[in-house]
């Protein structure tokens, strides 16, 4: 795998991240595992809610893409949710919670939570 | 994705991924959409209990599972994407089919970094534990020569891979590929990275050096939304968002 320019010789001096292959910080928040699940993630979905909504919109776009009538998507809506209480406690209830405060809709966050082994299809 | 785990000459372990994710969703502007998305989502979570933290971890906010993570002083985890064709699919459909005895690979790992109090034992449950999808798991220990690539099949991990100062492996590195096996030339990731690997040597290997390896293309691709670098003695975990100027390989 040595293609130039796609590939180049050993970087050095990259550390402290500057220039164009750093794009910025990554800002730092809490967790309070004392809280109740659904509580968690308030602060993170509060700041982040824009950014989820833009990702989600992504892959609905893409997914409708493939399925044009958009039955895929609704069927992301109607039935991920019947299966939120099948997965492990309290990872349930902190996506009940990112879902509510970020007012995606639940089958969709349940879709980004699984997306690992639903990408491998 | 490009995790690696070295030990410099004092025994110390440093952990450090490229995370790169958004394949075939969409191509614009000569960038993956979905990895433009994903990287105003990255987040560093301190996880607390009685206001102590339990471990840190960083995130694409909403998502709850764990990817890349540190307790400190005891172990660094993060994961790799592994393809094969007894895959997710195949875990999700008896998942459906009501044969729930499998975890969903995110939670694992969250799991692992919550309660976990060892390397050891976090070893034992990424290795053991059955999941619904293949994967990599990268560990990282707090002792010198602990860490370790375990590559897991959905039922059993296969080939396990330690560090081995003595026969002169100072450093462990994943990316997508079975580590027994050459990587798909198309996307051989993992020679860039060795050959800088080598160059720095151990002597030189540093949160510093290791950064330079993960900016070197195609190491860094259009696909890389963060690097994460972790110190488990310190207890220090830093992350930033990247971008691959062109030209720069997709993935």
């Amino acid at each position: 795998q040595y293609v130039p320019p796609y590939t180049e010789d050993c970087r050095t001096g990259m550390y402290p991240p500057e220039g164009p292959t750093f794009k910025g910080e990554v800002p730092w928040y809490t967790v309070d595992l004392d809280l109740p699940p659904s509580k968690r993630w308030t602060d993170v979905i509060t700041d982040k809610k824009n950014n989820m909504e833009a990702m989600i919109q992504a892959i609905k776009d893409l997914a409708d893409a493939f399925v044009p009538s958009g039955k895929l998507t609704d069927l992301v809506d109607r039935d991920l949710p019947l299966m939120v209480d099948t997965l492990p406690y309290p990872f349930n209830e902190e996506i009940k919670g990112v879902a509510a405060t970020s007012g995606v809709p639940l089958g969709e966050v349940i879709l980004f939570n699984i997306f690992y082994e639903v990408f491998t299809v | 994705c490009t995790s690696l785990v070295a030990e410099d000459p004092a025994g110390n372990l440093i952990h450090a991924r490229n995370l790169d994710f958004g394949l075939f969703m969409g191509w614009k502007n000569k960038s993956w959409v979905m990895t433009e998305k994903l990287k105003p989502l990255v987040v560093n979570v301190d996880f607390r209990r009685n206001n102590r933290t339990v471990f840190k971890s960083t995130n694409f906010a909403g998502y709850v599972g764990m990817l890349t993570g540190l307790r400190p002083q005891m172990f660094t985890l993060t994961m790799n994407e592994r393809f094969t064709l007894d895959g997710g699919y195949i875990g999700i459909l008896e998942w459906i089919l009501g044969k729930r005895n499998g975890i969903w690979m995110s939670f694992l790992t969250r799991s692992v970094l919550e309660n976990a109090t060892s390397y050891a034992e976090a070893k034992k449950q990424l290795s053991d534990t059955k999941l619904l999808a293949p994967a990599y798991f990268i560990l990282g220990g707090n002792q010198t020569g602990e860490a370790c690539i375990i590559t897991r099949s959905r039922t059993q991990s296969i080939h396990p891979l330690e560090l081995d100062i003595q026969q002169g492996r100072w450093y462990v590195l994943e990316t997508n590929y079975d580590h027994w096996k050459p990587p798909l030339f198309l996307d051989d990731r993992r020679t860039p990275a060795m050959k800088c690997m080598n160059q720095t040597t151990q002597s030189n290997i540093s949160v510093k050096t290791v950064y330079d390896v993960l900016s070197t293309k195609p190491v860094l691709n259009k696909l890389t939304t963060y690097t994460t670098l972790m110190e488990v003695a310190s207890g220090k975990l830093e992350s930033f968002i990247r971008d691959c100027p062109n030209p720069c390989m997709p993935w």
